[in-house]
C-alpha cells in the first residue's frame, strides 16, 4: 500500500482531480457531527478490520 | 404471431436427439480438509463401435464421424428446481475408444460452494450430433460410454480424479510472528504495516479520521508444487504470496462547500489486507455459484 494509492483512491471516491486547498482556519472550528461519526464507526465495524488507531 | 408490431419470425425445429446420462459421485471425505483443489478430471470409457455398425455408418454419412460430448453440472436447489451449468464440451470420434478425460474442476468448485449437508456431485453427460442441420450425421448414436453400475466396481466405470495440494505444505500462514524477522525462508504470512496519515502532507486539514491505520501486507514465499503438477499445467505461473481477501477503509474528511467546511464519511475499497494466500498466476478463478 503506497501513499499514492491511498491518495488516488481518495480522490477517486470523492470525484476530485486534485487535493482540495484547505487551511487550518477552515477546520479549526469544525466539529464532527454525531451522525457522521456514527456512520464512520458503523463502516469501521462492517469492514471488520482491526480498529484503526484513533487520536 | 398476429401482432402487427412483430414481423413473424420463422424458425425450424432441429431434432438434436441427444443421449444423456447422469453420473452421481459421492464426495464425502473425497476432498481432504485444508486442501486446495488444483484440478478435477472426469474419465469416461468410450466403448468401441462394432465394425459392422461403422461400415453402415460410413455408407450413410461418409462426411461426419464425430459427436459432441458435453458435461454439465446439475444443481438440485432447495426448492426442488434444477439448474445446469456448462462445464466442458468436446468432439469425439466414433473410430476411437478408451478413456476420455474432461476437466470438471468448475463443477467441483461449484459443489464446494454448496451449503452443508451437500448433495452428491451430479454430472450430466450429453452426447449430441456434431452440428445440427439436415446434413448432420447420426454418428452420436454410435458413441457410448460405460455407465455407472450400482456397485461401482464395473470395468471402465466413470472415474472422478481430484488433484489437490495440501495447504499445510503449499498454503500460507495467518499473521506473521512479530518476533521473527522475515527472511527468504519465511512462509507467506500477513505482516502488520501501519500507515501514518498524519505524516502525509496532502492529508493535512483534509483527513480528519483516522490519523493512521493498520494496512498489513503479505510477505514471505510459497512452496512450489511438485514437478509433475507444473508439468501438467504449463500455463500456471509460480505460486506467489498475495492478498487474497481485502477490506475497505472508512475515513472522515473535511469538504469545503460554499466557503464553509463540513465533515463527510468516505470509504476507500481494498485498503486493508484481511488474508494472504499462495496463488498461481494464471490459475482459473473459481466462478461464484449464482443464488
Amino acid at each position: 500500500m503506497t501513499e499514492e494509492q491511498i491518495l488516488g483512491s481518495l480522490l477517486q471516491q470523492l470525484h476530485l482531480r486534485e487535493v482540495p486547498v484547505l487551511d487550518k482556519g477552515d477546520v479549526e472550528e469544525l466539529v464532527i457531527p454525531a451522525p457522521v461519526r456514527a456512520q464512520y464507526v458503523a463502516l469501521l465495524k462492517r469492514s471488520h478490520g482491526a480498529p484503526s488507531r484513533g487520536k | 404471431r398476429f401482432s402487427q408490431n412483430f414481423r413473424e419470425v420463422a424458425g425450424r425445429f432441429l431434432v438434436s436427439e441427444a443421449s444423456t446420462h447422469l453420473l452421481v459421485f459421492r464426495m464425502e471425505q473425497r476432498l481432504p480438509p485444508n486442501s486446495e483443489l488444483v484440478q478435477a478430471v472426469l474419465r469416461l470409457f468410450q466403448e468401441p463401435v462394432p465394425k459392422a455398425a461403422l461400415r453402415r455408418h460410413e455408407l450413410l454419412s461418409p462426411r461426419s464421424d464425430r459427436a459432441r460430448v458435453t458435461i454439465q453440472w446439475l444443481h438440485v436447489r432447495e426448492d426442488g428446481s434444477n439448474r445446469t451449468s456448462l462445464i466442458d464440451s468436446r468432439l469425439v470420434s466414433i473410430h476411437e475408444s478408451g478413456w476420455k478425460a474432461f476437466d470438471v474442476t468448475e463443477a467441483v468448485n461449484f459443489w464446494q460452494q454448496l451449503s452443508r449437508p451437500r448433495q452428491p456431485l451430479l454430472l450430466q453427460v450429453w452426447v449430441q450430433r456434431e452440428h445440427l442441420g439436415p446434413l448432420a450425421s447420426s454418428a452420436h448414436k454410435l458413441v457410448h460410454f460405460t455407465t455407472q453400475g450400482p456397485s461401482g466396481a464395473r470395468q471402465g466405470e466413470p472415474q472422478l480424479e481430484l488433484h489437490t495440494l495440501d495447504l499445510r505444505d503449499y498454503g500460507a500462514q495467518d499473521n506473521c510472528d512479530p518476533e521473527a524477522p522475515v527472511t527468504q525462508g519465511t512462509r507467506c504470512c500477513r505482516q502488520e504495516m501501519y500507515i501514518d496519515l498524519q505524516g502525509m502532507k496532502w492529508a493535512e486539514n483534509w483527513v480528519l479520521e483516522p490519523p493512521g491505520f493498520l494496512a498489513y501486507e503479505c510477505v514471505g514465499t510459497c512452496q512450489q508444487p511438485p514437478e509433475t503438477l507444473t508439468f501438467k499445467w504449463p500455463f500456471l505461473g509460480p505460486r506467489q504470496c498475495v492478498a487474497s481477501e481485502t477490506t475497505s477503509l472508512p475515513l472522515i474528511v473535511s469538504v469545503k462547500e460554499g466557503g464553509k467546511a463540513r465533515a463527510q464519511v468516505v470509504s476507500l475499497p481494498n485498503m486493508r489486507v484481511q488474508k494472504c494466500s499462495c496463488a498461481s498466476d494464471g490459475a482459473p478463478v473459481p466462478r461464484k455459484l449464482e443464488p
